[in-house]
């Protein structure tokens, strides 16, 4: 068991770094260390996230947006491992700015080729980078139904314009 | 092995029937604050085992029942049933299609099903077993999770870790 | 001291009322509760929301957005009893659908008569109903600097478009 | 009493000297992911007299000081001054501007300053007192503070009433 734990957490380690680096830039850097190498299956796992040129004390002094696409690296390395047949991501997106949730939507895309992916999400560029959507709305107060939207009929479901911007 | 359908009936705020088809792919769930997005991943937790019910923001576990609206009585079980494509064999099953159900009596009497045959909940996990899918798979992720593994609240990241390998 | 607080939680309980309604709809339902009314400062505060048609076991059971707009009432609140001199809001827009987020930011805008309000967000919407913006940003990387942004010139601060949707 | 303006250089992110103005009504601060915008927030609290270091994403006091980066040495201090507008005497000082300041040195040293005067924090918040301002005032929310008011971790909810009664 010690083995097969070893041999996991190494190559999730790998993955974490080549993911974490796409996520981030290539010149970020990670990476996951054992509390205690000699006894890996007593062992806790560190997280280690350096941003370029920043020297962050912990993964505690970064910011929202990064804690985000931190953890979602190392799930993705996880996935990587151990492909699980369908992921679900509710509202993940929601911490991150543009330029990363486009990313991160990549990311998605690319892991899609394998996977089947769920994404709940109010933003619309991750809206953009689905294959299909579905609308979950209560017309009936209190009762939800669930309706396929696209682009054309998405207003019906997500209001955006209804409310007058001041 | 894929996600091809889900249906889900007298479960949190699914008063009415609702039957959703997957497809390939990344599918989108949008729609108002409150309206039922988390309430459907609830719902695939639910019929895949979820034992805890703060997991699924009730008290008790008869809250996931649909419990009415001003117009409606409340229902009188939940039901989610959660089908698959298994032509590849990925599953333990001789089936093409596996489905998996899970009913909740108001009573508190609870059945889980596999391919419409009453069956425990046993049967369903080892179903399930190394495949990465369960209630608490490394593949259902909130937001409030990415803290969680960050802080790693209650050995979460362990956890994470013993799960795949 | 019972007194006090007990005036004070009167009025704050008449405000949530009244603030409630008005991020949600005049037919939705809310109150403060006194756990242990004979005993006021030994007492925890429960909070009942109940949105229209809906029947709630607890605010628990209420979605994210929900309870983000259910607590901003109860804060607004406690600004309408008493007006802090200014008041930050980190990122608490990010659960918000469009519709909401339109109602949250003209309360905003209704409190900024009289208190000054400090907004961090992600959100176009939320921006276009700032007076004032300022971007922070990493020109070198890991030191910040501040300057001021508008329309014109966001997208050099908040790159929006930099990376190409797939 | 309304903030006009903020000062802060060697804490966290800001390696370099930052100033920014404040005017009436709705500022937005705005920027990437990780560029600083929780850090402004953070100078506000950590001016305000803010003890407790896990409120500031830090493990230790020192973690605010600008820890350098593979271009710059660390700060050897930590300082931010804010400045308010005090023409409708709310705060209890004879100046029509008031600014509070704060500095943390590398060695431990600490300083808090009340118009330009080292003074004790109890000056400090004597000042705002019942003003609603402080460190942990109702009036500075970020997100993990809506779930923690709602689950009243910490009796959350309860000292936000005290706070204001
Ligand atoms: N047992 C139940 N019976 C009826 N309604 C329920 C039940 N459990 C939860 N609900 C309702 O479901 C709604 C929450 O739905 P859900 O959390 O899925 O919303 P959401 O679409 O994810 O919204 P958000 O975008 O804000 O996250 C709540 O308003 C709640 O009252
Ligand atoms: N003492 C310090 N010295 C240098 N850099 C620091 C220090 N403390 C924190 N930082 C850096 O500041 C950055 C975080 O900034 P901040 O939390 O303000 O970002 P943000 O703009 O709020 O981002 P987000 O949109 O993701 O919330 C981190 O990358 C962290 O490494
Ligand atoms: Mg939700
Ligand atoms: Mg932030």
């Amino acid at each position: 068991a010690t083995e097969r734990f070893l041999e996991g957490f190494s190559t999730i380690r790998e993955h974490f770094i080549e993911v974490f680096r796409s996520l981030f830039t290539a010149e970020d850097d990670c990476d996951l260390i054992l509390s205690h190498p000699e006894m890996p299956l007593e062992s806790s796992i560190q997280i280690m996230a350096k941003p370029k040129g920043k020297k962050p004390q912990s993964v505690n002094q970064l910011s929202g947006g990064e804690k985000t696409l931190t953890v979602t690296a190392l799930l993705f390395a996880i996935y990587l491992y151990k492909p699980a047949p369908f992921c679900i991501f509710d509202e993940v997106d929601a911490p991150l700015d543009d330029v990363n949730i486009d990313k991160f939507n990549r990311m998605i895309r690319r892991f899609s080729k394998d996977s089947q992916f769920i994404i709940v999400t109010h933003n619309k560029r991750t809206m953009e980078t689905t294959d299909l959507m579905y609308g979950v709305t209560m017309v009936e107060q209190g009762v939800s139904r669930v309706v396929p939207v696209d682009f054309s009929n998405l207003n019906e479901y997500v209001p955006a314009d209804q409310a007058a911007v001041p | 092995m894929r996600l091809t359908e889900i249906e889900v009936k007298g479960f949190k705020s699914f008063g009415d029937r609702v039957l959703v088809r997957f497809k390939e792919g990344v599918t989108g769930i949008v729609g108002p604050n409150g309206s039922g997005k988390s309430n459907v991943v609830d719902a695939i937790r639910w019929v895949l085992g979820e034992q805890k019910s703060r997991m699924l923001r009730s008290d008790k576990m008869d809250g996931v029942i649909f419990n009415g609206t001003n117009n409606r009585k409340q229902a009188a079980l939940a039901e989610v049933r959660l089908t698959f494509d298994n032509h590849k064999g990925i599953l333990p099953s001789e089936y093409r299609e596996v489905t998996i159900g899970r009913r909740l009596y108001r009573s508190g009497e609870s059945e889980y099903l596999l391919n419409g045959v009453t069956c425990r909940l046993k049967d369903i996990t080892n179903l399930f077993l190394d495949t990465g899918i369960g209630s608490d798979s490394y593949a259902i992720i909130e937001l409030k999770m990415i803290d969680e593994i960050l802080n790693d609240k209650d050995h979460s990241r362990r956890d994470l870790f013993e799960e795949a390998t």
